[in-house]
């Protein structure tokens, strides 16, 4: 009962809801148990943790549905599992009423999750994920939630649009408008493409362009993917690569790992040279701690600690990793008795080779105002980000850090090239879902 | 529901964090750890 064929299933694979910013609440049975859920148009089950869930850490920390709790509770019991690139669930589906705002959504088949292995689940804010994709992609060929809303009447029209607030200073999150739009949350008009490829909201998609200059690949036409369930801006390595050299982009970890070398580097090989106890010389200049054994992470503990800022215990975590590594690395140089200088830039060079987790990239916070636009052609117009819309910064004063909103994803022909066009696309571009015209519509958003 | 026929839902919405981010770094497949994240997360 995986999702359906083989490629789509690469294209969920890439499905990042660690990072998914932004969900709403729901209810689930007579009265209604509430949920906090993904409301994801890249997917089209919906699903949520069962009272059932015994052996599952995550289950402990999410809201459970309890369907002896609900008086129009009907059993299905079909076994069903889903994998996402981050995570997996699996369960069974069962059939209830859902409440979303005010509506009641009757009779809707859903998942009842009683397996949730990964850590995605774990540490998330939501309990579960409400797809808003087609049937074509729904696991167990569930009917997905918007479908019953249409099919009950409970829609005046068969559209729904996303508004997210991305101005930080607000607590509000957003909005999905089902049935329409709202006309406060956008300026001008949409404008609207054909769904190519119905499963996502797919559509194709011209050039890309840097600086309002051509990147060439698109040019001939890319596919590209609404997905309010993904927060970053994926495409194809060819453009983001030269995205990435116009925005002085970087690994996260390289670049740190380059801030320990230029810093302790050569720190680390006199204390190498001095015989240091190479598993301690990181905790020894301060950038892990020791648990009596071996350096470790400074993370974990300052999770728990409340006082502590959470942003800087995080970065403490890849710094420590960086030096780490850097410690392996010398002493391997060291014994090839290579010079000081030959070891460090060595070393160096090996940092930039460092894969970036979860292909995100760092750029310079101090830089957003000599970086480019970056624009997508959409039904032949141009959609521009500016750089503080396509830079994420994470975390707040020295221990800040600016992630950028671009990252890697190639997906061969017929369905590549792709973009998926997540919440960083989405923020800035309120985006209609026009089920009965099968088109999706973006404007600026207000 | 409002006057005007539409349903709307309002969404919350959370700040990236460092430790936020990392938590999904160290996620694997089926939720299994690697041994290297086992070792510098100490999990």
């Amino acid at each position: 009962h995986d999702n359906v064929g083989g490629s789509d299933t690469d294209i969920i694979a890439l499905k990042n809801y660690m990072d998914a910013q932004y969900f709403g609440e729901i209810g689930i049975g007579t009265p209604p148990q509430k949920f906090t859920v993904i409301f994801d148009t890249g997917s089209s089950n919906l699903w949520v943790p069962s009272a059932k869930c015994y052996f599952s850490v995550a289950c402990l920390f999410h809201s459970k549905y309890k369907s002896g709790h609900s008086s129009t509770y009907k059993k299905n019991g079909k076994s069903a599992a889903i994998h996402y690139g981050t995570g997996a669930i699996s369960g069974f589906f069962s059939q209830d009423h859902v409440k979303l705002g005010d509506l009641v959504v009757k009779e809707q088949d859903f998942i009842e999750a009683t397996r949730e292995p990964s850590i995605t689940f774990l540490a998330a804010k939501f309990d579960g994920i409400l797809g808003l994709g087609f049937q074509e992609i729904s696991v167990g060929n569930a009917v997905p939630v918007w479908y019953s809303m249409v099919n009950q009447g409970l829609v005046k029209e068969p559209v729904f649009s996303f508004w997210f607030n991305r101005n930080a200073e607000e607590e509000e999150g957003g909005e999905i408008v089902f049935g329409g739009v709202d006309s406060n949350h956008y300026k001008g008009e949409h404008t609207y493409v054909p769904v190519t490829e119905k499963g996502y909201w797919q559509f194709d998609m011209g050039d890309v362009l840097i600086g309002g200059a051509t990147t060439g690949f698109c040019a001939g036409g890319c596919s590209a993917i609404a997905d309010s369930g993904t927060s970053l801006l994926a495409g194809p390595t060819t453009v983001i690569a030269q995205i990435n050299h116009a925005i002085g982009a970087s690994g996260v970890l390289s670049q740190e790992c380059k801030t320990v070398v230029s810093q302790y580097g050569k720190t680390i090989l006199d204390m190498l040279v001095a015989e240091a106890k190479p598993q301690k010389i990181c905790s020894q200049i301060g950038l892990c701690s020791f648990d009596g054994t071996r350096d470790v992470s400074m993370g974990i503990e300052s999770v728990v600690d409340k006082n502590t800022d959470k942003s800087s215990s995080g970065l403490h975590d890849t710094v420590c990793s960086a030096c780490e590594m850097a410690v392996v690395w010398m002493q391997n140089q060291l014994r090839q008795n290579l010079t000081e200088d030959r070891i460090l830039n060595y070393v160096n060079e090996l940092c930039e080779r460092i894969p970036s987790p979860m292909g995100e990239s760092a750029v310079d916070c101090s830089s957003l105002a000599s970086m480019p636009r970056v624009s997508f052609t959409i039904g032949g117009k141009v959609f521009e980000l500016s750089p503080e819309q396509y830079v994420l910064q994470v975390g707040e004063g020295v221990a800040a850090q600016c992630i950028s909103g671009f990252m890697a994803l190639d997906v061969p022909p017929p369905r590549g090239p792709l973009w998926i066009l997540g919440d960083v696309f989405m923020g800035h571009y309120h985006t209609v879902f026009d089920f009965g015209n099968m088109t999706v519509g973006f404007a600026e958003a207000a | 529901a409002s006057n005007d026929g539409l349903i709307r839902v309002g969404l919350k919405k959370r700040k990236l964090d460092h430790v936020d981010r990392l938590a999904g770094h160290i996620d694997t497949k089926e939720g299994e750890l690697s041994g290297a994240s086992v070792r510098n997360y100490r999990l």
